[in-house]
């Protein structure tokens, strides 16, 4: 199992759509500060299933649809899909590719889909479940996540190990 | 859960105290249940001496101990249950070059294993991934994806980028 | 006391505007009391937007951004009561090449008035300084400081700094 | 009024005596992980008369005395002097020269000097006060304080503020 491509469209910053490839081994992402890398990594989190805005240093899940620029007017919808190769079949689904595919819209509306089909974001949790592919999981280490799994709050760690039981 | 808590921490425990005395050449580290007789509520402790220093606790370490223990906490956990993929912001920033170089020879190791993206603006993570992308904004406010390869000539990041499009 | 906090309180508050302007290349800035009748109790609210971009409030700022601008705020402070002395610890560390030349450019603006010692593993940082010291641990736990001459032939910063004792 | 130079002893990982020079101009500190320069940060804090061990990394403040590595022995006390040239005036004292010191024995007991001649710490304070030399004042930025000034809680800004008033 392994990561094909992830399509993001009206999120963030990245209004047009645009898509990001992965070849197996290390791919590096680089640019100025404030470009949109990080961004990049809060589409991954989000179309994962995550539902805490403060985690995509948000303060309402609707501040991740591209809010516009001086020069470009916001948009509506934010979409998100991500391309996950599944020969390995370790997906509990008869597809040997599985597209999840995440919308918001800024009525409020969220659409969750597998392979186009409309689901549940309860069904994107249970398709992913203990594959290591999560929001919440060790997989995605965000800025500033380093220093907060040595924190004096000895709670803070927790979750990471819990993820690997 | 309680005994599968515990199995885990015990592996990911022994793995993290290998990945330790890998990352710092030496040294010892631990990580313990204050509590263990009630291991899905206990804090969890760590422990890290590098080598040749003495045991004064996490808080006394430097930042970049700090940032490379974290790493071998995260690889400890990666070796317990490997997640097919992976994405990490900007870890090595606190890294100097030698430890860069060690968190990237660790990142060698598991790539067989694991998908690996890594947001970075260290030069030296940049030539040693397989893939480069770099994100850019000529728009402002508007992120576009480029694919770049590395030109040794042009050491500053952004020069590095723009001839790629 | 409360008459003296809100002058001061003007005064870095202009200098953070046009500071923030000089280092962002543009957008603009504000500082606030939340509670301006009770200067001495009220929360202090920052608004920061980078050039070309709109305002999404600076939890959506990335880590450079975020970075930059508390140097923005830090050297407005500077401007009103200037420190004879000032030592940074890494406050380089997130930013991007082009950012950090900014950031040195005005630390070159300042350093008639105030006394720089910046603690970096940031190249460029390095070449800008008038003096280099290199602090190491040959003795493993025993710190000696090292006079320093850059060697541009040496890009790794362990090697950099054992040919000069 | 300028800084000349740090003498430091038996502080941290300093157990020699070491002396810190500094020229006018950008003096900039180098080394690798875990050398002891955030260490040269504490020991000017300390000798500027920070009392709260937290901001020193510590628990207790006898932590700042040289514990010893696995080959040295621990020593029983840190001695800390910070030398000004005080030609300008500014420090209230006949001497165009001013040296700080303080002294901590593992037995608790502390000593405080001004130009050798020993004093109380709030002479120390009351010599410095305004001057913009201070350990809480905005002239020591340390390793992850510039995240902290743009935080979600905005006291904890307030005390930059208060400091420039
Ligand atoms: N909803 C949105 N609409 C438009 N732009 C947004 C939105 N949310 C965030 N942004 C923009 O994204 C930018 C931050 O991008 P990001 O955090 O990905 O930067 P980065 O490349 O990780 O930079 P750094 O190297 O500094 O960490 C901000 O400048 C912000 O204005
Ligand atoms: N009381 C003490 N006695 C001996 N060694 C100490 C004492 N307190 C701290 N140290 C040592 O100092 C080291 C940390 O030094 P410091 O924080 O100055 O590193 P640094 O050069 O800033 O590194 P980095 O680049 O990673 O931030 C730790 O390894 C710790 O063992
Ligand atoms: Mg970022
Ligand atoms: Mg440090």
């Amino acid at each position: 199992m392994y990561l094909k491509r992830i399509d993001i469209s009206g999120f963030k910053s990245f209004p047009d759509p645009t898509t990001v490839l992965f070849d197996q081994g290390v791919t590096s992402v680089v640019g100025p500060n404030g470009c949109g890398k990080t961004n990049i990594l809060d589409s991954i989190r989000w179309v994962l299933g995550e539902q805490r805005p403060r985690l995509l240093r948000g303060g309402r899940m609707e501040e991740v649809i591209f809010s516009g620029t001086r020069q470009r007017p916001p948009l509506n919808m934010a979409e998100v899909t991500m391309v996950i190769d599944n020969h390995s079949g370790r997906l509990a689904v008869p597809y040997s590719e599985v597209a999840v595919s995440r919308r918001l819209f800024r009525s409020g509306e969220s659409e969750y889909l597998i392979n186009k089909t409309p689901c549940r974001l309860k069904d994107v949790y249970d398709l992913l479940a203990d594959t290591g592919f999560g929001s919440h999981s060790y997989s995605v280490i965000g800025q500033g996540m380093i220093d907060s799994l040595l924190s004096d709050n000895p709670e803070d760690r927790r979750f990471l190990f819990e993820e690997a039981a | 859960a309680g005994e599968r808590f515990l199995a885990t921490f015990e592996a990911a425990r022994l793995n993290f105290q290998s990945v330790f005395t890998d990352l710092f050449q030496g040294g010892e580290a631990d990580v313990r249940l204050l509590d263990p007789e009630n291991p899905l509520e206990s804090p969890i402790e760590i422990y890290a001496r590098p080598r040749g220093k003495k045991a004064l606790g996490i808080r006394h370490l430097s930042g970049g101990e700090r940032a490379l223990t974290a790493i071998g906490m995260l690889f400890g956990l990666y070796l317990v249950k490997p997640s097919p993929f992976c994405i990490l912001d900007e870890v090595d920033a606190p890294l100097d070059d030698s430890n860069t170089g060690r968190f990237l020879r660790l990142v060698e190791r598991f790539k067989t294993k694991t998908q690996f993206v890594i947001i970075t603006h260290n030069k030296l993570t940049m030539e040693c991934a397989d893939n480069l992308y770099g994100v850019t904004m000529e728009q402002p406010g508007v992120s576009r994806l480029v694919s770049v390869r590395l030109n040794p000539d042009q050491p500053e990041e952004e020069t590095l980028f723009t001839t790629i499009r």
